[in-house]
């Protein structure tokens, strides 16, 4: 690893960040969700915070620009030189810069998170299938409306899970219009638009207006790129148009005809050589997570290493498990140090003035519980435990829980030592008997059993049955009434709630009965229904016909970050 | 049918990756990533080599140390990167 000349770094250990503003290549969130990863790669392993803020001179200021940007060293168009960012520092040092003639993606190929319809958000499912065709992009066939949308399994005839795809149809990002979508035709200048235009800009972005007429109202939004869209060339945004005439010849798909880099490439009009309208194909993309974790590296105070598997190395390359070599590791902490000892947790003053947070148990006193606000349970990446309770899904991390109604509303956080006082920080898993009402809670090898305000316990989980010499229960999903699975790794085990002891014939393997979900999962839950088993940020849904009919983020999902 | 297509290559417009010869491609490169300076041009350093400024660069990137503009240095300078210099003044 190399550090800048002079060991250039931050005076404070928390750092603050900005976005400045988005790629149209992705949702808003996923690109917020990117950052804050990258941000999580070097804060697990220093004593660096990251904080964001919304407003104000940030250290490090975050922004997508294109060729000329403002600085001094302009981008390149697509691929060659990704994103650049400055050492620590006033002013400009510590800002990262993306170059958005790339396509910014998760690292392989379009990530579309759907609006509305009936999937909750979640990602498109490409390729998916509808009336027995099969579809690899967003589509508007079987709709009037001209909104693309997609089905978010494999098969919509069977599933009927659908979403709507970003288009400027649907909304805008940045601009003055709180997201509102286009307003076609609009008038801009005395013209006529039908559609988002470059017009008026000198950056490359497409906008549009949100009301009827821009010169009187002024109300604008920029427009998300279409997963059918070309990327860069002189026709961002647009889709290709099938078959086009190159040279005399027609073509109806991508070429890399008349390039020496071999990139695919196509029309947006129906004849090249009269119109010059052109653009690249979407292909994979690159990783804005992977892509920003280096960027924000130099941000921090490191140089480029010359080891190819560092992130440090100045090429890209894509990893689908990304963990940080030693090297960047060593780097980092040279300037640094190591991070010690566990999050801090705040303080937890108390008074008899004021209102509560938290609810509390029948005190003649209100109590007032500060809790800290930056424990948001939308950067968490990994949950002790989730699980439903009384119809809502609790979310438990490090002393702390959220939970979300049906309804999607989200609350917290909550202090676990505040309504369940006998349990431990962490809890790993837990789950309501159905029939009595009573709260199971698991913690290493110990299990602790509510029932309203009383508790039983603690009393060690071999009483139940389970082997000695297993370290935790991960995951407990309730299969009818009186029986509950719970699970380690790869191993589950049937428990009858009643007779309080595991059923014989256990434990089984998960993959023989749950296949295609992950055997490393850390939370295993039951919620309306579908079995979900989490790995990391990502949860793998199985329905009762033990189909994994979905793959999807739990803080968007789930969460409803 | 088995004669081999004529390619046609087309400067596109708006284009700005243009069609570079391999060595403006390598010059352009090692003066942006830092293994030329740029201010050996007004004569106020001295001029390291290219082949000087290629061992550099092929040091920096785990490939064999020939001074020469070789394939493999051809493709690592075609890899999608970072834009922060690798060698500083």
């Amino acid at each position: 690893y190399q550090t800048f000349a002079g060991d250039l770094k931050w005076d404070h250990n928390d750092v603050t960040y900005r976005i400045l503003n988005y790629s149209p290549d992705m949702e808003a969130t996923l690109i917020d969700d990117a950052f804050a990863r990258a941000f999580k790669v070097w804060s697990d392993v220093t004593p660096l915070t990251f904080r964001r803020l919304f407003e104000g001179t940030a250290d490090i200021m975050i922004s997508f620009g294109k060729a000329d940007h403002g600085d001094p060293y302009p981008f390149d168009g697509k691929d060659g030189l990704l994103a650049h960012a400055y050492p620590p520092g006033e002013g400009i040092q510590g800002d990262a810069h993306f170059d958005d003639d790339e396509y910014w993606t998760l690292g392989t190929g379009p990530a579309i998170k759907t609006h509305y319809g009936n999937a909750d958000g979640a990602m498109c499912h490409f390729p998916f299938l509808f009336e027995g065709k099969s579809y690899s992009t967003c589509t508007a066939e079987g709709r009037t409306d001209g909104l693309p949308w997609c089905a978010t399994t494999a098969d919509y005839d069977k599933d009927q899970k659908f979403g709507f795809c970003p288009s400027e149809l649907l909304f805008t990002f940045d601009g003055n219009s709180n997201g509102a979508p286009c307003v076609f035709p609009f008038v801009f200048q005395g013209v006529k638009y039908d559609s988002c235009t470059t017009e008026g800009r000198t950056d490359g972005y497409r906008w549009c207006a949100t009301t009827a007429n821009f010169d009187t109202d002024k109300k604008y939004g920029f427009c998300p790129n279409r997963d059918t869209a070309v990327i860069g060339g002189n026709s961002e945004g647009e889709p290709c148009q099938f078959p086009f005439t190159f040279l005399g010849n027609k073509y109806s798909g991508c070429t890399s005809e008349g390039r020496n880099d071999g990139k695919l490439w196509c029309a947006t009009t129906s004849d090249y050589d009269t119109d010059k309208k052109w653009g690249f194909c979407p292909d994979r993309g690159y990783s804005l997570f992977l892509v920003a974790a280096h960027e924000f590296g130099h941000a921090l105070g490191l140089d480029h290493s010359n080891i190819k598997d560092a992130l440090m190395f100045p090429m890209y390359k894509y990893v689908e498990d990304f963990s940080l070599h030693r090297d960047d590791i060593e780097g980092i902490q040279y300037l640094y140090g190591p991070k010690t000892g566990p999050d801090p947790t705040p303080p937890v003053p108390q008074s008899t003035t004021s209102s509560s947070i938290v609810p509390t148990k029948s005190t003649t006193v209100s109590t007032t519980v500060h809790v800290d606000p930056s424990k948001d349970a939308c950067q968490i990446k990994e949950f002790d435990a989730i699980t439903e309770i009384q119809k809502e899904l609790h979310f438990f991390k490090d002393g702390y829980y959220w939970k979300t109604s049906n309804k999607g509303d989200r609350k917290g956080p909550f202090l676990i030592s505040q309504k369940w006082p006998a349990l431990p920080a962490v809890i790993h898993a837990a789950f309501e008997d159905q029939l009595t009402q009573k709260i199971y809670f698991f913690s290493e090898k110990q299990f602790w059993v509510y029932t309203g305000n009383d508790v039983l316990g603690p009393r060690k989980i071999e009483k139940l049955g389970l082997p000695n010499n297993l370290d935790r229960v991960d995951g407990a999903v309730q299969r009818g009434k009186g029986k509950v699975l719970l699970f380690n790794g790869e191993n589950f085990w049937r428990l009858d709630v009643k007779a309080q002891m595991i059923d014989r014939g256990y434990p089984r393997f998960v993959d023989t009965v749950f296949g295609g979900v992950p055997t490393d999962s850390h939370d295993v839950f039951l919620y309306k229904g579908f079995f979900y088993f989490c790995r990391e940020s990502f949860y793998w849904r199985m329905n009762a016909k033990r189909q994994v009919d979905r793959v999807g983020y739990v803080k968007h999902d789930l969460l409803k970050c | 049918w088995c004669v081999p297509l004529k390619s046609v290559y087309v400067t596109f417009p708006g284009d700005v990756i243009k069609n570079m010869t391999d060595i403006q491609l390598a010059d352009e490169y090692l003066k942006r990533y830092g293994y030329i300076d740029v201010l050996q041009k007004s004569g106020l350093q001295a001029v390291t080599s290219p082949s000087k400024a290629l061992k550099k660069l092929q040091n920096q990137f785990g490939l064999e140390e020939t001074g020469k503009l070789d394939q493999p240095t051809i493709d690592a300078m075609k890899q999608p990167r970072c834009g922060v210099p690798d060698i500083r003044n």
